[in-house]
């Protein structure tokens, strides 16, 4: 049912 | 010094009845402009960003910006303790390791005090850009609830479409499958009751239910949800919490391999 992914994966650290 | 005051004290109490399941605890940040929260849940699936604006309390002052540690069940324990109509005042010294809420009734009759123990908590900020998103839909946050919830007893994740003939949302699981499309609707006269999609492309992305369950916690906190979409991006769920701000809540999809 796909992958889970990270939210961080989608917005950089500042 | 810190200190804000809200006379809507149920909107504070609402709002951490709110989070407290998703995060287990994050800094308020408090500047000149207001109070803001970014927290992951523990599984960094999916973050919270509220951000209070200053002009929204009824008093608001802050000398220093500051990071206040906090534990989200602590901090519900306490603010069960205030009632439904009572004023709010949060306060807190420079460099405090506690912060103080007063309750006090309608007709200031009782007032009440209590110190919540402060943590320290190393967070890692993440920038979100402002951006288009392929589709916006503004619809009765109760629908919301009711529709993910509905939807959580017959599956786990769930693709939400949104097209022009409107917005579906599907599942399976063992039961079997389930389809509920909303379309636009502006007929009825309350906009809070109006199904509302904004469509600059076609888009369908998978989420897991849970989360999106989670999120309709926030439900008492304002009529209107509003959903953000774009290919391969997180959704974004929306509650504006009248003049004060809002709570945005950010929940990866789920990608095919």
């Amino acid at each position: 049912k796909g992958q889970q992914r990270s939210i961080a994966a989608f917005f950089a650290r500042s | 010094m810190f200190e804000a005051r809200i006379t809507q004290g149920a909107v504070l109490k609402k709002l951490v009845e709110a989070l407290k399941e998703l995060v287990t605890e994050g800094n308020f940040d408090v500047s000149s402009t207001g109070l803001q929260l970014q927290a992951m849940d523990s599984s960094h699936v999916c973050l919270v960003s509220l951000a209070l604006r200053e002009d929204g309390f009824e008093h608001f002052r802050c000398d220093r910006n500051m990071a206040m540690g906090i534990h989200f069940q602590n901090l519900s324990k306490i603010l069960k303790c205030a009632g439904n109509e009572d004023t709010i005042t949060l306060k807190a010294e420079d460099n405090a390791d506690q912060l103080t809420l007063m309750f006090e009734s309608s007709n200031q009759d009782r007032i009440s005090d209590f110190d919540l123990k402060l943590m320290s908590i190393e967070s890692e900020h993440l920038g979100i850009p402002d951006q288009e998103y392929s589709a916006e839909i503004k619809m009765p946050s109760s629908e919301y609830q009711r529709i993910v919830r509905d939807l959580t007893s017959i599956g786990d994740t769930v693709l939400i479409s949104a097209t022009k003939e409107g917005i579906k949302f599907s599942t399976s699981g063992d039961v079997g499958t389930a389809n509920v499309t909303l379309r636009h609707n502006t007929t009825p006269e309350k906009p809070e009751e109006q199904t509302i999609i904004d469509l600059k492309e076609p888009v369908a992305l998978t989420f897991a239910l849970r989360y999106l369950n989670n999120f309709a916690k926030a439900t008492p906190l304002a009529p209107v949800v509003k959903l953000s979409l774009t290919k391969d991006l997180p959704i974004v769920v929306e509650y504006q919490i009248g003049e004060l701000g809002a709570v945005k809540f950010y929940l990866a999809p789920k990608i095919d391999d």
